[in-house]
């Protein structure tokens, strides 16, 4: 396995964004071409934002395109996605692919879904209302 | 915090103790077994302090409640892994005891000497996805252990208010917690 230069890395600063950014923008992780679409917003059309609408319907956030698959073009139902997406991690509700959420989009994570953020809101502020 | 659907938990008698065994032949050779048993025993008493349940390394994989292993693409339980970062681990809920960290990961037990800057901290996954084993789904709450996402080379083993709450709520408190182990700072922005 080979890894960029450590020289122009600074490996002992654990939240640097220049090293998650070094190590994102690679093509060869599964997310790291999604650097691309920074910026983009509703009406735009760009080859290969169906991989990102296969991202948010992996994670719980856009239904399964029927029939067929996801196209390229930034449409209302992935506004939404990522206006949800955004709600649901903490992001500005922007509904636009801004630098933030593009940063976040790409970074690893666990592979379960969020999907129970959205379902379960209610049940949630109840839950904490109780407590208190 | 957050539940998966029909909020499901362990339901072993009290006191409640699960077992957890490592793979025999899905493990990773850069990392001593021994060092990674340290990393997995930490991440379960943080869990441990806090609710009353007990957790005990066991010999037999096939018989355990928790079984850890690492594990690359597809792996025979419909969620294949991807690769290097992209998804980093998962865990199933309870009481299903499957937890499977992707072995393409650089994992690291020590950033000092993992200088990879894809390295990712294994007790901070371990942690994530040993709340995933106990009921918890992801949490909105940035801080929290079990929101979703993980830099690389950076490290979130401290449970937090969040957390705490949510296993709480699921299974009782530890008669011995003291929330005054929690983060001050945490505790302030959860009381504000």
């Amino acid at each position: 396995r080979t890894f960029p230069q450590p020289s122009i890395l600074n490996f002992n600063d654990t939240t640097t964004s220049s090293v998650v950014a070094a190590a994102f923008n690679s093509s060869s992780t599964p997310w790291g071409n999604f650097a691309k679409f920074a910026n983009l917003e509703k009406g735009s059309h760009v080859t290969g934002i169906c991989d990102l609408k296969t991202y948010l319907n992996r994670f719980g956030y856009l239904p399964a395109p029927a029939p067929g698959n996801f196209s390229d073009d930034f449409d209302s139902d992935l506004e939404s996605a990522i206006l949800t997406y955004q709600k649901n991690l903490g992001l500005p509700p922007t509904g636009k692919l801004d630098t933030e959420t593009i940063d976040l989009i790409m970074a690893p994570r666990c592979g379960l879904g969020d999907s129970h953020l959205r379902h379960n809101t209610t049940t949630i502020t109840h839950l904490h209302e109780t407590r208190r | 915090y957050a539940y998966f659907n029909g909020r499901p938990r362990w339901t072993h008698n009290s006191p409640m103790t699960l077992t957890y065994a490592f793979s025999p032949d899905h493990m990773i050779d850069y990392i001593s077994p021994e060092e990674i048993k340290a990393v997995f025993s930490r991440a379960f008493t943080r869990w441990s302090e806090v609710i009353p349940v007990n957790f005990t390394e066991a010999q037999n994989y096939r018989t355990a409640d928790v079984r850890i292993g690492f594990h690359s693409g597809d792996h025979g339980d419909g969620e294949p892994f991807d690769g290097e970062l992209g998804v980093l681990a998962h865990a199933f809920s309870p009481e299903n005891g499957r937890l499977h960290l992707d072995s393409a990961e650089t994992w690291a037990v020590d950033f000092g000497r993992e200088r990879s800057n894809v390295a990712i901290d294994l007790e901070s996954v371990a942690t994530h996805e040993i709340g995933h084993v106990l009921g918890l789904a992801h949490s909105s709450v940035s801080d929290a252990i079990m929101y979703p996402s993980l830099r690389p080379r950076s490290r979130k083993v401290d449970l937090r208010v969040d957390d705490v709450e949510g296993i709480q709520a699921l299974y009782g408190s530890n008669p011995n917690f003291n929330y005054g182990s929690l983060l001050e700072s945490d505790r302030e922005t959860s009381n504000s």
